[in-house]
């Protein structure tokens, strides 16, 4: 139990310290368990550092950032063991154009390395356009879902309608 | 294995058949708010054995059924299927035969739920387990609710921790 | 104590019906004491319908209904006592094109009929261009902020370098 | 009583002195992740006599005051001055005698903070009351943080009943 949670912990630490790297263009973060000698019980703490800023604990970090850094860690797990599919609600709610580019970028890249398919619920007229197709979710009748296949000017429009 | 398709009747805002194709690369799902799209996610957890009503932000596992509008009554049944395709054949022995899986819940109003794969009845141990040795599953970490992000960043270090476990 | 906390939570009510129409462009909610008759114990329960829908605890609704229901009680509550500033930040940030265009009328009215000031964090840019100006904050020296007046097409631009 | 400007020297990312004017109507602040827009709106929560540094992200008070980068040395000052302007003369008793009033709140590492209002020393309290006195604060329901939206949508219901104090 200990020893293979230490293990693991290595493992998601060198994932997670380069998928911080590409989410942010650069910078550097890492994981450390704050009870080293009792992994089990331990806490986890983040420590991250955007490009350009000084080493900080993840609670100092701007709101974006924060969210940016915990995506991180969320994709460093997964990676351990790539699941067939990948759902993901809004993640990218808070980032702003410059991040959701690169969050876009490295979901294609997970996409392509693992073969794992994503579903990717989004806000973000960024994310959509990255998309490889689009459904676009109606309440025509109200209090009834209908779901419909859409391209990017119809999802566009779709984002407003309500 | 790979995910295909999804098809969800009854559950939740989805009254009317619904089927949701799973292509590979990226799958975009957008729409104003509260017109449906997190529903169809959780009818994708529901389906993969999730146990707390909580989690999929009901009360009893009954609010998962098609609750009426002023045009339509209530539902008493709701059903979702996932269909995946085995044709790399490497799916978990118990269903390794098979070409296509697929997996249903179906609930009915005061009479809880039964689970179905490929026909076969099964219990939710069985399913939770199917998605488990597909490295996936309700409560995994590829499979991000809505407002998750912002409970790992305000986690105490602690319950952080418990995100590694599903690594090891 | 008991008494004022009954007055109030009917003031609030009666300003909480009416934003919550304002913000949804229709439909009804209302709040609830968990225990009327031990008001300085008791809970705040919400009850909303959004247009079309059917009464429903808060808990069942969409990531952005949710949100844009707590503005409503938020205002609600400062409209019992409106302050000369309010500042809010990136409160729209799970709202749709239409709830947000619905949000700045809202605060629009409320700066016009109370004289309050506003100034309001966003990322969206509808809520950008609804705005009497603009400020841009930047980080051209990494890790230092500057701030700096800018029009709207500027702090459109602004939205995406980082 | 009206806000008018916020001025902030030393105060997390913003090292140098800078000027915000507040004008009537609506001003908004943009700018990407990690620029300093939150940083702002706690320069004057801070100002109005923010006690809980956990309330401003912090771990200690000190933690206001800028850090250094790479390129410049951490400060050991930070100062925030919030302008009002009473030209209504509806300001509380103790100031209403003044056509604008100026509170200032300054830290030094290691030694705390000190309150002005109109260069005159004054207690936390004093401020505090003050603000309080024009229906705001830094705690107040107009003042709205990042995330205390999503809180609100999330407490449970008696932690949701103490918004309506405020407003009794
Ligand atoms: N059992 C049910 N029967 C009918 N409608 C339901 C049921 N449960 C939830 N709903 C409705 O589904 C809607 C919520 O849908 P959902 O959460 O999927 O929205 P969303 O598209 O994710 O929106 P957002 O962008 O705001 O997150 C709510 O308006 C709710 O009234
Ligand atoms: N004492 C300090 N000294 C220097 N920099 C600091 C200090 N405290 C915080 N910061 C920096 O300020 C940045 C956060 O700024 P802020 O929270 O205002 O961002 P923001 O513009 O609100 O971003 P978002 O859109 O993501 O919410 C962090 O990157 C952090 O490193
Ligand atoms: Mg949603
Ligand atoms: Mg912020």
């Amino acid at each position: 139990g200990r020893e293979r949670l230490l293990a693991s912990f290595e493992t998601v630490n060198g994932h997670f310290r380069s998928l911080f790297a590409r989410l942010y263009g650069g910078g550097r973060a890492h994981l450390t368990l704050t009870e080293a000698d009792d992994p089990l019980n331990s806490g986890l703490e983040i420590m991250a550092s955007p490009p350009g800023k000084r080493l900080q604990s993840l609670s100092l970090l701007s709101g974006g950032e924060q969210a940016l850094t915990a995506i991180a860690l969320l994709f460093a797990v997964f990676l351990t063991n790539p699941a067939p599919i990948c759902i993901l609600d809004e993640v990218d709610a808070p980032l702003d154009d410059s991040n959701v580019d690169r969050f876009c970028t490295l979901v294609e890249d997970i996409a392509e390395e693992t073969g794992t398919r994503f579903l990717i619920v989004t806000h973000h007229r960024l994310t959509m356009a990255r998309m490889d197709r689009l459904y676009g979710v109606t309440m025509a009748e109200r209090g009834v879902s209908q779901l419909v296949s859409v391209d990017l000017r119809a999802a566009e429009a779709m984002r407003e309608t309500a | 294995v790979q995910f295909t398709r999804v098809r969800l009747t009854g559950f939740k805002s989805f009254v009317d058949p619904t089927e949701l194709d799973i292509a590979p690369g990226l799958t975009g799902v957008v729409g104003p708010n509260g017109c449906g799209k997190s529903n169809i996610l959780e009818a994708i957890r529901w389906c993969m054995g999730e146990g707390s009503a909580r989690q999929l932000r009901g009360g009893g596992m009954d609010d998962v059924i098609f609750s009426g509008t002023s045009d339509r009554p209530a539902r008493n049944i709701a059903e979702v299927s996932i269909e995946l395709d085995n044709h790399q054949k490497d799916a978990p022995t118990a269903v390794n035969e098979f070409d296509q899986i697929t997996v249903t819940r179906r609930i009915e109003r005061d009479s809880g739920s039964n689970y179905k794969v490929n026909n076969q009845d099964a219990r939710a141990r069985d399913v939770q387990l199917l998605f488990a040795d597909l490295q996936t599953g309700a409560r995994s970490t590829g499979i991000v609710s809505q407002g998750k992000i912002a409970a790992i960043v305000a986690a105490k270090t602690v319950e952080r921790r418990t995100i590694l476990e599903e690594a090891a």
